[in-house]
């Protein structure tokens, strides 16, 4: 899955990529505070042992937890799930539904996407990308989009969850990169001098179709000296 | 002679033609007879057919000669039938028949040598039950038939899921004949036995086709909710799925009068040791027992533990039947009860309440005035849950109880004493044990729609569907939304369903399957049998008003209810004599609802006009 970052106070966005095998679970956003954990399973593509230049990989289930309001909810390309005081409820992306409850709120608009907000300024979109149901490689994937975080803690960590906190970067030394439409640079953040290439990513929030195209500095090496720490340290047992 | 004819008369083909479009079926039963004995005979057709169906259709034709019928108001068929009746030519010819259907009876005299057919067709809207649309044909030709079928075609644009066909006379050798097939929006299943097969052994002469036929099915629910629109009118099926099930409290309150002695109490500690069986664990529970006095089993709801069930069931097995019968007080402690429950917060806040009363009599000590038990349970009740009554036998105040239940948004139901009385309790408990939604909002946009049916409901079932039809007025917007809203186990819910008007236009193109105006139709039968059931509680103005919507739409869609009745002009003797279809209601009284019918085939009509008791 490809990340991006809006950094408004720079105008700008960096992105990078995780790659890891399918099955891994790995911890997006943790919240010690409130809580408030974001999960996502990685699924590659219909047919492993098919001869593609690069396997992708995507978010195949994304689960959220808010032990204070004692809910889950798992959120795959097939259903939707949520769990309040151990009792489920299930939906499925045929659905167009509005869930509220003390403070949640949870719409379904069908084959497009979901939103969940968890009490005033927690708000999370998740796109469903359906793809062609006989293509021979890919398989329907998830997006998560935070849309607003400002009530969740300082300490809020995770793949996406660290980003949440205004941070500082650099980049200087545009020059010619290997893809002329795609210049290096080099860039200073985290304390780590990195070097990154202009490209682009794309938003889907809107278009969930085609998207938008974000223009941003990418991260080689799975993110590497961008996250903290290094990707495997966010890998997590389970969804839940 | 051979096997075709008796006494004279050969059943050449009889057929029972189902399409059933969007849960709205039209039935259509034809049988051609030929008489081939020296003189005239009277020929014979009897049809079962289901009390929820409404008569469209009846022809004869004879030797090319077609005697149709006509659906007129009561009133005005009365005065034909009266005149007809004092001639003593004349006969009615629907007649309750067991506990779920009507049987239509006609016989004419066919002079020798011709050739009769007569062709019934009746339309219902089949309901959603436990999960399953079910189809009922009761299925009893007199004599072998040359040419027998039964063809159901079944058009769901939401897809169907299942199809099945039970039939209770089945054998290996009709197995073959049976088929049930289905793909996509379409279903069929065909039942065409061969003469031979007909037989109920090899060499007898009479036919094994004797018992039930029923069609069950379900369609696919990749969505809560269905919204079609056809000729300017709109149906709304709605049924979510995989929804927790609300928490529900219940009082059980039981006739234990002296009436209730013998059977029919084992029947009901029977059914209620089961219903104990199923109570779920986050539910409430209590009973209330009423003969001349009323007792509680506990002096508040109690939770459904494991502890508490096994001291119910000891409860149940131990109460014994005495006196009187005390409906209103035992209602009225039921009903302080759960409103105590809700205000002192020992039930929770998301669950729902509901009171099932059982009684097999009438209200004959404390208060026994029906209007005022009705006044004293709808204030107590205050529209804030429901009550059901399950009327139990032969000597029941039916009406009063449903009535009473109507006004308090439950139903009432009949429970035919009869060896499987438990399962008809439990079965009935298994219909509302398990509410999905509660107070069910469905709202359309205002200005584009107009005569909508029922629009809110205190429950939604698990198993069952909502439906709502109604006209569209605005044909300039393009798209129909529509809103459900209902609280449901853990949160409140809003469904929405968006159909846009010209993809709709397109879907439906496949109409050389649908007959007719099949929204229409089934937002007329929907109508009607909602005004009918809200006319049992009107009064004055209101009852009239209600009684002349309900009859305008009976003679324009040409149905056959309580408020109309079709005449039939029956050719005899060169001579016409009149026959008139009506539907009995549901005030005949169980010993009148004899099985004696189904094999009466010399008919003979009363001396004077009983079969005019008002249907309703």
């Amino acid at each position: 899955p490809h990340f991006i970052i809006e950094v408004p106070q720079k105008d700008g966005a960096l992105c990078f990529n995780i790659d890891v095998q399918p099955g891994v679970v790995l911890n997006l956003i943790r919240d010690p505070d409130t809580g408030i954990t974001v999960n996502g399973e990685i699924i590659g593509e219909k047919d492993p042992s098919s001869e593609t230049k690069k396997k992708k990989s995507y978010f195949g289930r994304l689960g959220i937890v808010d032990p204070q309001m004692d809910l889950q909810i798992e959120v795959t390309p097939q259903k939707i799930t949520l769990w309040s005081g151990g009792r489920r409820t299930s939906f499925t992306w045929m659905d167009t539904v509005t869930i509220t409850q003390n403070g949640l709120s949870v719409t379904i608009n069908k084959k497009k996407n979901m939103v969940v907000s968890i009490g005033d300024g927690v708000t999370f979109v998740i796109v469903l990308h359906e793809v062609w149901k006989k293509h021979p490689i890919h398989q329907d994937f998830l997006g998560l989009y935070t849309v607003d975080s400002h009530r969740m803690s300082t300490k809020t960590h995770g793949l996406l969850g660290q980003f949440f906190h205004p941070f500082d970067f650099e980049v200087f030394d545009v020059r010619p990169g290997s893809d002329p439409k795609k210049p290096d640079a080099t860039m200073i953040v985290k304390n780590h001098k990195l070097i990154v290439t202009w490209g682009s990513q794309k938003d889907y929030r809107m278009d969930s179709g085609h998207g938008t195209k974000v223009s941003c500095w990418f991260v080689h090496d799975n993110g590497s000296g961008l996250i903290d720490g290094v990707h495997t340290d966010y890998i997590v047992p389970t969804l839940f | 002679l051979p096997d075709t004819v008796v006494n004279g008369i050969e059943i050449y083909s009889t057929k029972i033609n189902c399409k059933v479009t969007s849960r709205f079926a039209h039935n259509v039963v034809t049988t051609r007879a030929v008489n081939h004995a020296d003189t005239a005979k009277e020929v014979f057709f009897d049809v079962e057919l289901p009390k929820t169906a409404f008569i469209t259709n009846f022809t004869i034709t004879i030797d090319g000669v077609t005697y149709p019928g006509n659906v007129k108001e009561k009133e005005v068929a009365k005065k034909q039938y009266d005149k007809a009746v004092s001639q003593g030519k004349t006969a009615g010819l629907v007649k309750a028949s067991g506990r779920k259907l009507e049987k239509f009876t006609v016989s004419v005299n066919v002079a020798a040598g011709s050739k009769v057919t007569f062709e019934l067709t009746y339309e219902e809207l089949l309901k959603r039950q436990k999960g399953k649309y079910e189809m009922y044909i009761k299925v009893q030709p007199k004599q072998l038939v040359n040419h027998f079928e039964i063809v159901a075609d079944i058009y769901e644009p939401q897809g169907i899921k299942e199809l099945d066909a039970d039939v209770s006379f089945i054998t290996n050798d009709l197995m073959d004949v049976l088929t049930t097939s289905f793909s996509g929006k379409k279903g069929q299943v065909s039942f065409k036995p061969t003469f031979d097969q007909q037989r109920s052994c090899p060499t007898c002469s009479t036919s094994l086709l004797n018992g039930d036929f029923i069609i069950r099915y379900d369609v696919n629910r990749e969505q809560p909710g269905n919204v079609q629109i056809v000729n300017g009118y709109f149906v709304h099926f709605f049924a979510p799925q995989n929804l927790p099930v609300v928490p529900k409290n219940v009082v059980f309150v039981i006739d234990v009068s002296g009436s209730m002695s013998g059977q029919k109490m084992a029947q009901t500690k029977e059914a209620l040791l089961h219903i104990l069986n199923d109570v779920r664990e986050d539910d409430f529970l209590n009973f209330i027992l009423f003969s001349s006095d009323v007792s509680t089993w506990k002096e508040n709801m109690v939770p459904a533990t494991p502890e508490n069930l096994r001291m119910a069931r000891e409860f149940v097995r131990n109460f014994r039947v005495t006196g009187a019968t005390n409906i209103n007080d035992a209602l009225l402690k039921g009903i302080e009860m759960i409103n105590k429950a809700r205000e002192t917060g020992i039930v929770p806040e998301r669950s729902t309440s509901i009171i099932i009363m059982l009684t097999d009599g009438e209200a004959n000590t404390g208060e026994s005035r029906v209007d005022k038990i009705q006044e004293n349970v709808r204030n107590a009740i205050g529209g804030k849950f429901p009550l059901y009554n399950l009327g139990f036998g032969h000597d029941v105040n039916y009406n009063f109880l449903e009535k009473m239940a109507l006004e308090n948004h439950g139903l009432a139901r009949r429970i035919y004493e009869d060896s499987d009385a438990n399962l008809q309790m439990q079965g009935f408990y298994d219909e509302v044990a398990n509410p999905l939604l509660t107070d069910v909002d469905l709202q359309y946009p205002q200005n584009t729609i107009s005569d909508i049916t029922q629009n809110n409901y205190q429950h939604f079932y698990d198993g069952s569907e909502i439906v709502v039809a109604g006209r569209v007025v605005d044909f300039e917007t393009n798209s129909f939304v529509a809103d459900v809203k209902g609280h449901g186990a853990l949160n409140d819910l809003t469904f929405t369903e968006e159909v846009d008007l010209k993809e709709m236009e397109e879907a439906l193109k496949e109409q050389e399957y649908i007959f007719g105006d099949y929204i229409e139709r089934l937002w007329a039968y929907l109508t009607i049998e909602q005004l009918l059931e809200k006319r049992k509680n009107a009064q004055g103005e209101e009852k009239e008003k209600l009684t002349a919507q309900a009859l305008d739409l009976s003679l324009k869609y040409h149905f056959v209810t309580p408020l109309t009745s079709m005449v039939v002009t029956k050719p005899e003797d060169n001579e016409d004599s009149e026959f008139i279809a009506d539907k009995p209601g549901e005030e005949v009284k169980a010993d009148q609802i004899s099985h004696a019918y189904a094999t009466q085939l010399n008919y003979q009509p009363p001396s004077n006009p009983y079969y005019f008791v008002d249907g309703d």
